[in-house]
């Protein structure tokens, strides 16, 4: 563990419990994509199939139940709880997530470390991860102006896989063949999709305005 | 071995 993947980490937390927090006080789910929730939830369900299997630390079970937990009922209060679902952007969350599904499917049956059952659900949940973001990014676009809880959701889900990046750079130095360029390359590349997000949220955070 | 090297992150 290093201090870059542990701040990864608590942003990821952070984030989470940002819009879990939201969800719960304020009953609404404005400009919140669920279709972003829901590819999150299968890339936690397909990251840690292996959390009763290998036992890491206390630490990483705890997180992970942290992510499941948390995605799984932010899914839960965007589909069936009343009073969040009406406030829910039906007519504006129109990404059609599955196909990101599916090409990730069979990009993971293609490249991947080791053709067994985990390491392809695993290779799997880090393609879907690099473009989980993208209904969110496209809603965000239609929404006029976004609540700022949402774009602190958004701002922390993006900076975590970065701080991800600073620990892979660490972990390359001062751990002997430490390379997995599958981790690299779609960190790099989730990482770089939300690059004009954080251009406009840093303008709107400079100039002090409402973020549009 | 490799796998669980890098399966260490979350």
């Amino acid at each position: 563990m290093n201090i870059f993947r542990l701040a990864g980490d608590m942003t990821h937390m952070f984030s989470v419990l940002v819009l879990l927090l939201k969800i719960h006080t304020i009953k609404s789910c404005a400009g919140v994509s669920v279709k972003t929730q829901e590819l999150y939830a299968i890339v936690f369900a397909t990251r840690y199939l292996d959390i009763f299997t290998s036992f890491v630390s206390i630490y990483n079970t705890f997180m992970k139940l942290v992510f499941l937990g948390s995605s799984f009922s932010i899914v839960w209060y965007m589909r069936y709880h009343k009073a969040v679902h009406r406030t829910y952007d039906r007519e504006q969350d129109t990404f059609r997530h599955w196909f990101l599904v599916l090409s990730c499917l069979l990009l993971a049956l293609l490249i991947h470390e080791k053709f067994t059952f985990l390491e392809v659900l695993w290779t799997f949940s880090l393609y879907l991860e690099a473009v989980a973001i993208l209904p969110q990014l496209v809603l965000l676009q239609r929404t006029r102006n976004i609540d700022n809880l949402t774009g602190q959701y958004i701002f922390l889900l993006g900076g975590y896989r970065g701080l991800y990046i600073l620990n892979w750079i660490y972990r390359y130095f001062t751990e002997p063949h430490f390379v997995h360029w599958i981790t690299w390359i779609t960190g790099l590349v989730q990482t770089l999709l939300y690059a004009d997000f954080f251009y406009y949220y840093f303008l709107s955070w400079k100039n002090n305005k409402k973020l549009n | 071995d490799i796998a669980s090297q890098h399966h260490d992150e979350l």
